[in-house]
């Protein structure tokens, strides 16, 4: 565990706990893309199927459970309690588009081509691409609200650390997963142009909204 | 160096 890897991961703690706080405060998720949301806890769950098979620190299961938690009970607000406020004509990005082939890819690049290992590798490239329905939304409206930029600058920054967290750990410790390095970073790649619009609008108190 | 036992990342 390095100082980026542990920002990191309360920066991805933050986010989805951000998220989770402002459905519930507002008691809408307006803006916010349910589809996202199911493949975010696609990710986790696939992910972390070691809970049952693996221990490995209170930390890392601490941090799972909680990841899983939030993620269903984020789904849950949109898709039951607050469905209502739900924006479904806004979040049209179809997830089989991004499901089929990242299941395809898991199957054919893998580390090992056993059951886990390929739903480990799933989520990876899963979660690569998780945020495009909530960037496609945001695209769609023009705007976001500032909650909601906050939380995918959390979200995004955390991709961000863990490129960095890796670059420490080749050096330090000579470790490395390729597949985990090439997912995270197309993943923060696809973050940049909104980072370019959170840095020049939100941070300057504006909302965040395109040029028309 | 790779070992799947070092899934220590989230």
């Amino acid at each position: 565990m390095n100082i980026f890897r542990l920002v990191g991961d309360l920066s991805h703690l933050l986010a989805i706990l951000l998220l989770l706080w402002k459905i519930w405060k507002t008691r809408s998720c307006a803006g916010v893309s349910g589809k996202s949301q199911i493949m975010f806890g696609l990710v986790y769950i696939t992910r972390y199927l070691d809970l049952f098979t693996n221990f490995i620190s209170i930390y890392n299961t601490t941090m799972k459970a909680i990841f899983i938690a939030v993620a269903i009970a984020t789904i849950y607000l949109i898709y039951f309690k607050f469905k209502a406020t739900y924006d479904s004509n806004h979040d049209t990005f179809r997830m089989e588009f991004l499901i089929v082939p990242v299941g395809g890819l898991a199957f054919l690049v893998n580390h090992d081509f056993t059951a886990l290992e390929i739903l480990w590798t799933f989520s990876i490239y899963l979660e690569s691409v998780a945020i495009l329905p909530q960037l496609f939304m945001i695209s769609k409206t023009g705007e976001a609200e500032t909650i909601t930029s906050h939380y995918l600058f959390a979200l995004g920054s955390y991709r961000a650390l863990y490129i960095v967290n890796w670059v420490y750990r080749y050096y330090f410790e000579g470790f490395f997963d390729l597949i985990a390095i090439v997912a995270g970073c197309v993943q923060t790649i696809l973050y940049c142009d909104f980072f370019y619009l959170y840095v020049t609008k939100v941070m300057h108190g504006k909302k965040l909204s395109l040029p028309a | 160096k790779y070992a799947k036992s070092e899934k220590d990342e989230l």
